[in-house]
């Protein structure tokens, strides 16, 4: 089972044309392994990513340097797995 | 029976298709079971069938889970068709509709990516088919369909998450619907539930050029999304997916739409800003329920507005 520790979503909001093209960019580097949970669309539209956490420092800088906005929207992806077990477990127990 | 089935949690796909035999012994006369095919991995492809009678009448297609991760949308789906069978007979909307035309319901639209988020991945999108020359598995299956197939709003690298695949319904599990709805001649609208972002979409998504029915479709999906909102002020966006979104080629709804299924949309589910589709179970029926009157305002508009 994969585990995604440590890993972030980031809500990226660009500002014009030129930040959407280098989010396109971004999501092309196959190291990184990003995930685009709501792909860049147009200035204004959120993007939502998923960065794992190797590659959170190298995306930030990355936004940070071309200016582009951003917020976290998940802090630790892992954790929000972990809890959606725990109540499908304890959901089946009462089930039963 | 179904009436000790949680519908406020996840379920494995197991869990899922136990309760659609529950479902059926407890709707006998209306509720009924069929195989459309299987899966890649040979997981037979369920769909539940809505009908009181008469055949090849005129009928509605619903689908969620074609993307495996968004587990609200399966949620939902149980959710949705149990309302549908317990509200015949006791909804006048229900009532009414399933007196004329039937529906066909397909729940867990991508088994094998299902139950690999269950066991594996819960990150899945895709299907699990293996694509030769390449170390990546899987397509989108909603870039698959022979629909502007292969454009630029899909992608030939088989590890990305839009990857179109070899060829237009390669996939089993798309394949299989399209023989299906074919086959049946007679589906009036195709309505595919996905997540994330609040949106209600329609035709074209492979091209910017509006729809010839644009003007119909973007009143109804007004009109539904207002009903949606009417719930619990969840706020929809609507239109066409070009326009709305961006330019994706191979969908469910363009094909549907090119094949002659006027009423054909898209709904993307909630999302509240901070959870995704990885939405908290608590938020399931919440969605569900809010989602309910817009499906019905285009199961209530394609019954009065036959053709």
């Amino acid at each position: 089972e994969q585990f995604f520790v440590g890993d972030q979503v980031l809500r990226i909001t660009a500002s014009d044309e030129e930040q959407i093209a280098l989010l396109r960019v971004l999501g092309e580097q196959a190291e990184l392994q990003l995930d685009f949970w709501r792909h860049p669309t147009s200035p204004g539209h959120p993007a939502d990513l998923r960065v794992p956490f190797p590659s959170l420092q190298a995306v930030k800088i990355f936004l940070e340097s071309n200016s582009i906005s951003y917020s976290i929207m998940i802090e630790d992806v892992q954790e929000l797995l972990d809890e959606e077990k725990k109540t499908m477990m304890k959901s089946r127990r009462t089930e039963r | 029976s179904t009436r000790t089935f949680d519908f406020a949690s996840y379920h494995t796909i197991d869990e899922i298709y136990d309760w659609m035999d529950t479902l059926v012994a407890d709707h006998p006369g209306l509720v009924s079971k069929i195989q459309i095919g299987q899966s890649y991995e040979n997981r037979p492809l369920y769909v539940l069938k809505f009908s009181t009678g008469g055949s090849s009448r005129p009928a509605i297609w619903l689908d969620t889970g074609i993307h495996s991760r968004e587990w609200i949308t399966q949620a939902t789906g149980v959710w949705t068709a149990n309302k549908i069978a317990e509200g015949y007979g006791r909804d006048p909307s229900i009532t009414t509709i399933l007196d004329s035309m039937d529906i066909f319901f397909e729940i867990v639209t991508n088994p094998d990516g299902f139950a690999f988020t269950h066991s594996s991945n819960r990150m899945w999108r895709k299907t699990r088919s293996i694509n030769a020359g390449s170390n990546c598995v899987g397509v989108d299956p909603n870039r698959n369909w022979d629909a502007g197939f292969g454009g630029p709003g899909s992608s030939s690298n088989p590890c990305s998450e839009t990857y179109h695949g070899p060829y237009a319904h390669s996939e089993r599990e798309v394949k299989a619907i399209v023989d299906f709805i074919r086959g049946h001649g007679n589906v009036k609208s195709v309505i595919s539930i996905h997540s994330y972002s609040q949106m209600l979409l329609f035709p074209y998504g492979y091209k910017m050029a509006p729809a010839p029915n644009h003007q119909e479709l973007n009143e109804l999906a007004k009109k539904a999304v207002s009903d949606l909102a009417a719930v619990y002020g969840t706020k929809y966006t609507y239109g066409s997916i070009a326009n709305t979104i961006y330019m994706a080629d191979g969908t469910t709804v363009d094909w549907a739409y090119d094949n002659g299924v006027k009423y054909s949309f898209t709904f993307e589910l909630r999302d509240t800003g901070r959870y995704g589709f990885l939405l908290p179970s608590t938020q399931i029926i919440p969605t569900a329920t809010e989602t309910w009157p817009a499906l019905l305002d285009i199961m209530v508009h394609v019954l009065e507005h036959p053709y």
